[in-house]
């Protein structure tokens, strides 16, 4: 359906937006590296499931995508441009949010089974892993233009996943609990930056917090 | 019997 194309898409567009940044400024200032290896985990535990459960396709390009694009980000950020200066400021105590995500994923699965516990924890994870970046934006002030576009089309992902979840559950029958509870959580914790996103920079003017 | 969500999202 159309939301989940345009989520998808969104989130292809996001990464895009990143590595072209990246690769383009020479630069990974602004951009946290604890954020970026958090989606490292999420991808991994939530997309080798590709390597025992075949969907489609589209589905395993995607997932072989989204690792691998993830882990050249960090590579990128670790050893090509490396910048001390942003490291400062990207101290966002993570180890809490990996391991709330562990007890939730342990206590919330629809199987009490590896893979399906992978799959809960990557969608806690998730819900929470733009965190460091939003607190380093919070802590600089402002961003650069295309960083907050990368953030807004990441965003835009599982934002859109709501309503494809809603016409999947009319259309269906199908609720995922968890994904669609953890989706709206990611969503309230995008809130603020949508709100900022759509008042300063698509009116042109810098991303700057009040 | 149990239902499982199938994982066809991303």
């Amino acid at each position: 359906n159309i939301f989940r194309a345009a989520g998808d898409l969104s989130h292809l567009i996001s990464i895009l937006i990143l590595l072209n940044t990246i690769q383009k400024s020479r630069s990974i200032a602004g951009i946290s590296l604890k954020t970026q290896i958090l989606y490292v985990l999420v991808f991994l535990t939530r997309y080798l499931d590709l390597t025992y459960r075949y969907v489609s396709i589209y589905n395993t390009l995607m997932k072989l995508f989204f690792i691998s694009s993830s882990i050249y980000i960090v590579y990128l950020m670790i050893y090509k441009f490396k910048n001390t200066e942003t490291e400062q400021i990207d101290t966002f105590p993570i180890e809490y949010l990996i391991g709330g995500s562990f007890i939730l994923s342990l206590i919330f699965n629809y199987k009490f089974q590896f893979g399906e516990i992978l799959w809960s924890f990557s969608l806690w994870l998730e819900s929470v892993a733009i965190l460091p970046q939003l607190f380093m934006l919070q802590r600089t002030g402002e961003a650069r233009t295309l960083t907050t576009h990368y953030i807004f089309a990441l965003g835009a992902y599982r934002t859109l996943y709501i309503p494809n979840w809603i016409f999947r559950w009319i259309s269906e029958g199908r609720v995922d609990y968890l994904a669609i509870f953890t989706g709206i959580v990611q969503t309230i914790i995008y809130s603020d930056f949508f709100y900022i996103y759509y008042h300063r920079v698509l009116k042109g003017f810098k991303f700057e917090l009040p | 019997e149990e239902q499982t969500i199938v994982h066809d999202e991303l």
